[in-house]
């Protein structure tokens, strides 16, 4: 089973 | 004050057109160098990035730096009074809560304005590292809405698995599945025709099909689309605006749960 990850998990607020 | 003005009206109504499926407002950046827009969809799942060189215009202006929020569904009731063939300016004062967008006719003899109000929008911005992909593909964007759109009658996902071979597409659900492969084009005559693959090492990830269908509303822009991809890194999917600039959007994987 897959969940949609979001950009928060990978790119930082600047 | 900021002015630009692009003979084409019709990239700008293109660009919209690309953005407006996954955004409701967006702010414009505007500078020296340019117009800039990054803004993710509600869901926080996809990000859309676009550059617009002030080399790109026909004129441009930019004394100091302005940032205009933007209701996307209001500035295209505005760009729908354009003709393809007019020629469109955009205009703000320093500090101003309008934007004015001037079409003029090709023979200028119809001018007309439209002044929108601006928005004050919260600002989040992400730091996108510069990246090495390990895989990149460039194939025709035509090809690419035609494969998204097939898909995404078989399943919420489509899988991208990316070889030195090709890419395949694939898809699954209550119907049953499917799987589309491309290969890498042998003899390239035309290169906006061709599908080629730079891989460093093989890539298989999954992605929601609903925002890469929304990605293809930029194919008007391109006759090519780039998708760069890494393992367990979003998606980014690249179209080129004319020589003026891009649009790229980075779409976050599935995850194993």
């Amino acid at each position: 089973k897959t969940k949609q990850a979001t950009l928060m998990n990978f790119f930082k607020k600047s | 004050m900021f002015e630009a003005r692009l003979v084409q009206s019709s990239i700008l109504k293109k660009v919209l057109e690309a953005i407006k499926d996954l955004l409701n407002e967006a702010t414009f950046d505007c500078s020296d160098s340019g117009i800039q827009l990054q803004a993710m969809d509600n869901s926080h799942v996809s990000l859309v990035s676009m550059n617009l060189r002030s080399d790109g215009f026909d004129k441009y202006r930019c004394d100091r730096n302005i940032s205009m929020g933007m209701n996307l569904g209001s500035m295209t009731k505005i760009l729908k009074c354009a003709a393809n063939e007019d020629v469109v300016t955009m205009k703000a004062q320093d500090n101003a809560d309008t934007v004015t967008f001037v079409f003029e006719s090709p023979n200028q003899e119809k001018v007309s304005d439209y002044e929108m109000k601006l928005m004050n929008l919260d600002q989040e911005h992400l730091g996108i590292p510069e990246t090495e992909y390990a895989c990149v593909v460039r194939l025709p964007a035509g090809e690419f809405a035609r494969i998204c759109r097939d898909l995404s009658q078989f399943g919420e996902s489509v899988v991208i698995s990316c070889t030195k071979e090709g890419v395949k597409f694939s898809s699954a659900g209550d119907i049953g599945s499917a799987n589309i492969k491309l290969a890498q084009t042998s003899n390239v005559d035309k290169e906006e025709l061709a599908v080629t693959v730079e891989m460093q090492e093989p890539v298989t990830l999954t992605f929601a099909s609903r925002y890469l269908n929304s990605f293809t509303k930029a194919t008007s822009l391109s006759n090519v689309v780039q998708l760069s991809m890494s393992p367990d890194v979003p998606l980014v999917v690249e179209y080129r605006i004319g020589e003026i600039g891009h649009i790229r959007y980075y779409l976050a994987p599935k995850i194993e749960d």
